[in-house]
């Protein structure tokens, strides 16, 4: 047996412009929640509870898109999904368009631990997190002002974004781009 | 979208994935992150999470296939996941993480960057963006 290891991700499709602070910004955050992980392997945590545990961290960090600082609709409200698989017996859940539970991750660990089903969505979903006293709050608090300005720069550009961080500048959304990559302008990939 | 895949001590793999999706989205839109198969899948030989273009990522069910060309193929971890990045994704542009039950860790993207960190027990650690 080779020991314990732990990866985490943040989101894939990264703006190449991304500002050097930001980027130490994401490594702190990426070294801390390894951290959080580690100390849990140390004492002896299950696999399935080091995932949650990391993942909850990383969705009430506004840095990445989960939970707090998700990415916003076209009606600039945010829908949350999550899904966690345990190997050991293949057990597994999910939820779809949450909109006020405080950790999805969580809220598809009660799916998969406490309903005879494997996926909630919708009103389904949230009616089980009330049921079980789950952490619920107000839609806001997943809304950020970075996420707000994204979502307009999307607008402009009649496109939808995938975890990208697209500067203001450079995203040149205001003037019709006329050749597109991922949805982004070309002009973002310019630099390489 | 945020991720993580474990192996405890006990060589059990997990993995989860939690996400807003995409900005400027239609309501209602389901993406990769709530499938299992797609945007998380764990079995006992790896745990993987996956993200980046969600119906890409659907289209390749490729959590999944990350295990099954372990399975069948007999890759190791990191082969499976360079084959299933290379092989599975079309023109999609995605990324994902993968656990194995031997303590292994491996990442693949084929996109500009992920936001990504791993480490083991035998005290390999690494925070990393860009390739």
């Amino acid at each position: 047996m080779g020991g314990w290891a732990i990866v985490v991700h943040g989101g894939a499709g990264v703006d190449p412009n991304l500002p050097a602070e930001r980027q130490e910004e994401a490594k702190q955050l990426l070294t801390h929640c390894l951290n959080l992980g580690i100390s849990a392997l140390r004492s002896s945590l299950p696999a399935i509870d080091v995932v949650e545990l990391v993942v909850r961290e990383l969705e009430t960090n506004p840095f990445f898109n989960s939970g707090r600082g998700s990415a916003l609709t076209e009606k600039g409200t945010v829908e949350m999904e999550a899904s966690i698989m345990d190997g050991n017996g293949r057990r597994c859940g999910a939820v779809s368009g949450v909109t006020s539970v405080k950790n999805p991750i969580s809220l598809a660990r009660l799916v998969m631990d406490k309903s005879p089903h494997s996926y909630l969505a919708f009103s389904g979903a949230e009616a089980f997190a009330k049921k079980h006293d789950m952490e619920m709050v107000d839609n806001e608090y997943f809304i950020t002002e970075d996420n707000k300005g994204m979502l307009k720069q999307a607008k402009e550009a009649n496109t939808i974004l995938f975890d990208y961080r697209v500067p203001l500048d450079s995203c040149g959304a205001g003037v019709e781009s006329p050749i597109v990559m991922n949805g982004l302008p070309i002009s973002v990939y310019a630099p390489e | 979208t945020v991720g993580c895949a474990v192996v405890d001590s006990q060589g059990r793999c997990a993995a989860a994935t939690s996400t807003g999706g995409l900005m400027n989205k239609m309501m209602g839109r389901i993406g990769d992150s709530p499938l299992i198969g797609a945007g998380t899948y764990a079995c006992d030989l790896c745990g993987v999470s996956c993200t980046g273009e969600g119906e890409a990522i659907i289209r390749g069910t490729l959590a999944r296939d990350v295990a099954a060309v372990m399975e069948y193929k007999g890759l190791g971890l990191q082969e499976a996941v360079d084959f299933v990045v290379k092989e599975r994704l079309d023109e999609g542009k995605a990324g994902l993480i993968a656990v194995s039950k031997t303590g292994e860790v491996a990442y693949g993207f084929n996109c500009v960057g992920m936001f990504r960190g791993c480490a083991t027990e035998d005290g390999f650690m690494e925070v990393g963006i860009w390739e």
